[in-house]
């Protein structure tokens, strides 16, 4: 059992590091075990240290750094234990366009291995999908689904939607 | 192998029957505030059997099924149907395609007041007998390949024990 | 003491009841206390029907719905207990772009009465301020401050910025 | 009467003196994830009096001090002035200007590592006299007046009892 979740904690250790530096621009990550000799013992910390800055307690990271991080947390789990299929559900709402362009980047590469499906209101990450897809309801509360969905057709707010001001 | 549809009937606020297709790469899924994105990646963990009701965000089963929005009559019963891609056969069954078939019905007999029914390829079949057809391909319920909402800020925020458990759980 | 409670429900929940319907486009919003007799000894719930919906707990409305009911109950209480002036720091992250325009009209509308500041990542809310400023770091970790930042210079993903595709 | 200023030295990522002049209607903050928008809202607590260091997300008031950045030597204090404008004379002081001063100074002396002065319009003062000026402007901060980045779906997360003690505050 220790031996088994040694293996676990070093292989995803060793992508964390890596994903997380890749994401942020030069950062550094890793995990740590508050009691190594007795793992089960202790808990797990992630320590994390933004481009730039000193480390820090990721309590003390912003909105959008904290979610970053956890981002790469989940790449490394899903790095090590593959699957068919994967679903993200509006990971992107902590991050500025610039963190969700990086973030639906990662998944179009890893799209290529297997499949992914991303839920998000922001067209800095929806931009990369191969395909689109629209959910509405027209004020009944029933769902109806538009199966191509054309970028273009999603008006973001610098376009003059008529405009209300 | 990959996930080739989501049919939903009666399945929360789809009402009758709604289909989504799906390609083998990135698909993106957008929509308004309330409109049902959610609604179908709990369609999906409610097939391939979510450790708890409270993970697709219902008190009961019963609050799956289509409640008749604000003026109709509520549906009876929910079904939704997974077909996977199976040419590559990584789930051994002799199919291209692997159909996981889920149905709640309101039922009186019953003292939680419904019947849950698992079909595969149309057969009669159990949770366990899905548990283990789907751990081929790698998915399961309780392992990170499906993030719901919010499910980033607690990675951060909970406990340095149950982040440890996490690891735990995929040795 | 339990007059003065009853005094503050009373107001705040006409407060929330008319704000709900507002930003919801006719949604019905009430609160509800456990124990109306002695309301020290339960709780209160927020109970919300958005507009053409079965009246639903809280807790199975969507991420953005939930984002609207606690917004809508926060500017009853501001309204019941007014003050020189507000922060909302990214209020609008589970917000459709719509609702996120809908949250920034009525900041506009109640900072004829009182001082507005709003953090925020999005556009949609961002355009109806009426200044902006900009916060940003050279990568070296240390704030700096645009004091006029226009808002034509927030690039989002639709405008292309070396695009990456 | 409006918050006129924001003056930051050396205060968490702020190194230096920083200053955010601000107009009396709706003023928008935008930038980069982690650029510094939150510490703005967290000098303002600062001064105003947050009910515990965690509000201000710091382990303990030490973390509030600039701390060097990468290379950097740390900083041996921080200080935040809030200045009001009090022309209307909301604030029962007779200048149009109020500065609440809050500075925190690296200490060896003291065992918790820093002291904390307060000072009004220059003069030496307290977080009880602060608090008692605010309440004119109802400003405080454990109302709801500051909505902090989180804070939104706190509301909805939270339990029925909970909920309820935010209007007995009130009252
Ligand atoms: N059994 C049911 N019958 C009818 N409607 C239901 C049922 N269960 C849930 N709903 C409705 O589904 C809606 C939630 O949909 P969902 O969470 O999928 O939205 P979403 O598109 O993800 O929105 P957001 O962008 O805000 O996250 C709620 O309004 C809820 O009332
Ligand atoms: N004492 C300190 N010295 C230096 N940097 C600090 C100090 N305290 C906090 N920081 C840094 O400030 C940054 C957080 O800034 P802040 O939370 O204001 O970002 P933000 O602009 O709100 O970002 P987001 O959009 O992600 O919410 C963190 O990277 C943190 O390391
Ligand atoms: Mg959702
Ligand atoms: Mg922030």
């Amino acid at each position: 059992k220790r031996d088994g979740f040694f293996r676990v904690f070093s292989a995803v250790n060793e992508n964390f590091r890596r994903v997380y530096s890749e994401v942020s621009g030069g950062g550094d990550g890793y995990l740590e075990l508050e009691n190594p000799d007795s793992p089960f013992e202790g808990g797990m910390h992630i320590i994390a240290r933004p481009r730039g800055k000193k480390v820090t307690r990721i309590e003390a990271l912003s909105g959008g750094e904290k979610g970053l991080v956890a981002l790469s947390f989940i790449f490394a789990i899903q790095e090590y234990d593959p699957s068919a299929f994967y679903i993200f559900d509006e990971a992107d709402q902590n991050l500025d366009s610039l963190n969700a362009e990086i973030m639906a980047r990662r998944i179009k590469i890893s799209s290529s291995r297997a499949q992914f499906l991303m839920v998000s209101l922001r067209k800095a990450a929806l931009k990369y999908a191969d395909d689109l897809i629209g959910v509405t309801s027209l004020g009944d509360g029933v769902t109806r689904i538009i199966q191509q969905l054309d970028i273009d057709s999603i008006v973001e707010p610098d376009e003059p939607e008529g405009s209300v001001e | 192998m990959y996930l080739k549809e989501v049919q939903m009937e009666n399945f929360k606020s789809v009402k009758g029957q709604v289909n989504v297709r799906l390609n083998s790469g990135f698909t993106g899924i957008t929509g308004p505030n309330g409109s049902g994105k959610s609604n179908i990646t709990d369609a999906i963990l409610f097939v391939i059997g979510p450790k708890s009701s409270k993970a697709i965000r219902a008190g009961n089963l019963l609050d799956l099924i289509w409640n008749g929005g604000e003026h109709g009559k509520p549906a009876d019963k929910c079904r939704v149907t997974l077909v996977f891609d199976n040419t590559d056969r990584t789930m051994p069954i002799g199919y291209d395609e692997v159909h996981l078939t889920r149905v709640i019905k309101r039922s009186k007999e019953n003292k939680q007041g419904y019947s849950s029914y698992f079909y595969i390829n149309g057969n009669k079949s159990t949770l366990k007998e899905f548990e283990e057809l789907l751990s081929y391909a790698g998915i399961s319920s309780s392992g990170y390949n499906i993030v719901q909402q919010g499910d980033v800020t607690g990675i951060v925020k909970m406990g340095a024990v149950e982040r440890r458990r996490i690891l735990e759980n995929i040795a």
